[in-house]
């Protein structure tokens, strides 16, 4: 049977109301507890942006030494040309055998390509290149390019995400912080200007 | 209160959270998206020889180069390396030894810099997991507010309360309370015996269970 009278609803209804507004007000305080540690790492990620900038100039400033070196190397006669020759046609079989063996059990595909393609690279190759250590070179070229890639990918990332997240937490429930002249949004960079003028460098980019 | 006041007087409990769920969102996927790309598969390129097979198989596909790390299993390919010309110029010599070390300094610093990017994606993957926390914690608060349309004054409002035997053969009687959160559909909250109306936090338990059957229906 209904047992309440009208007031007792509503008083029942206001102390609910009570519970459910407290429970709002807990999880607005989450909200402020996930929003500080949401800076705090975008904090750390601007760290490491700098530590990035700094190491990608060290590790250039390399790639260009090691570059000057072999081109002045290159530059040389070739020289103990016949002993080269001589363990080039030896060390090829070995390395085609070798790579195919590799291909066939890791790779599983069609191994007649690769193989034709492989036989073709190894008679326009010279053994200098190996010499002079050209492999391991394409190698450190291939991974700076890969490497700007996957940064820049994560820049393009989070640019996206911290502009929504500017939004999100700056107005709904947190007072402004003070706004003077070097404030920038928490997630913002720092020289936070228009895209469009903002030249794509590619290290701070 | 909750919010403090805008410039434009209080703004309703529907203006202040509904956006929020939609906003959490899209800046998960602004996240996320970034990291099913391609560009994401780290250049652990084989600087060490243990580098993923996967990676090789592709490069020997793509131009071969991935044969050249092999050079390690192939005794004359190793010697070429270590023919030394130097009797005929030592100038060559040195500067292959220069060579050399510009190679394994740029080498050294490669890695670091993989490392270090890896601390980047580790960062950026806490960030993307503090938004799903986010959500986790907030996301009935904004499908609250979604279903909020008019001014109610309550936030809880409880509609019939009615007591019944649990079924004929216990004599026991059970507390039923219907309410809606905001705009939501009635839930009904049914409560032992032993939770008295007259206990001053029966509403407390109300709303406590009505806001579980609600979220729990929400992450449904």
């Amino acid at each position: 049977e209904q047992e309440v009278s009208d007031n007792e609803l509503k008083e029942m209804s206001t102390q609910g109301s009570r519970y459910i507004n407290k429970e709002i007000q807990n999880a607005v305080q989450g909200v402020k507890q996930i929003k500080t540690l949401i800076e705090k790492t975008n904090e750390e990620r601007k760290s490491l942006l700098n530590s990035l900038e700094e190491a990608k100039k060290k590790k250039e400033d390399a790639l260009d030494d090691t570059r000057d070196t072999e081109m002045k190397l290159k530059a040389f006669p070739e020289v103990c040309n016949e002993t080269m020759m001589a363990l080039w046609e030896e060390c090829k079989p070995c390395l085609k055998q070798t790579c195919m063996k590799f291909y066939a059990r890791v790779c599983r595909s069609g191994s007649g390509l690769v193989g034709r393609q492989l036989e073709e690279f190894l008679n326009q190759s010279s053994p200098f290149y190996f010499w002079m250590n050209g492999d391991r070179i394409d190698s450190l070229m291939e991974s700076d390019r890969q490497q700007s890639q996957v940064l820049d990918a994560m820049q393009d990332s989070f640019t996206r995400a911290s502009g929504i997240m500017d939004m999100l937490f700056q107005d709904r429930f947190f007072t402004h912080e003070p706004q003077d002249t070097h404030y920038f949004s928490p997630f913002g960079f720092p020289h936070r200007r228009p895209h469009f003028l903002y030249p794509k460098s590619r290290l701070v980019r | 209160s909750l919010i403090p006041l805008s410039h434009y007087g209080p703004p309703s409990f529907h203006d202040m959270f509904q956006p929020f769920l939609e906003m959490i969102h899209q800046a998960q996927q602004a996240m996320d998206v970034q990291f099913h790309r391609p560009a994401f598969q780290f250049p652990d390129k084989g600087l060490r020889e243990g580098e993923d097979d996967r990676a090789v198989c592709k490069e020997i596909r793509h131009n071969s180069t991935g044969c050249l790390k092999m050079k390690g299993q192939c005794e004359k390919c190793q010697e070429i390396l270590s023919v030394d010309c130097s009797a005929n110029n030592p100038a060559q010599a040195h500067l292959r030894q220069e060579l050399n070390d510009s190679l394994q300094m740029a080498e050294r610093l490669t890695q670091q810099y993989n490392e270090l990017l890896h601390s980047l994606q580790t960062k950026m993957l806490n960030t993307s997991s503090l938004l799903e926390q986010l959500n986790e914690q907030f996301n009935w608060v904004s499908q609250l507010a979604n279903l909020t349309q008019g001014e109610d004054q309550y936030y809880l409002r409880v509609s019939t309360v009615t007591t019944h035997s649990n079924n004929s053969e216990e004599p026991s009687r059970v507390t039923e309370v219907v309410v809606k959160l905001f705009d939501s559909d009635p839930i009904t909250v049914v409560l032992p015996e032993e939770v008295s109306k007259d206990n001053p936090k029966f509403m407390d338990t109300v709303a406590e269970k009505a806001l579980q059957e609600y979220r729990k229906k929400s992450r449904a």
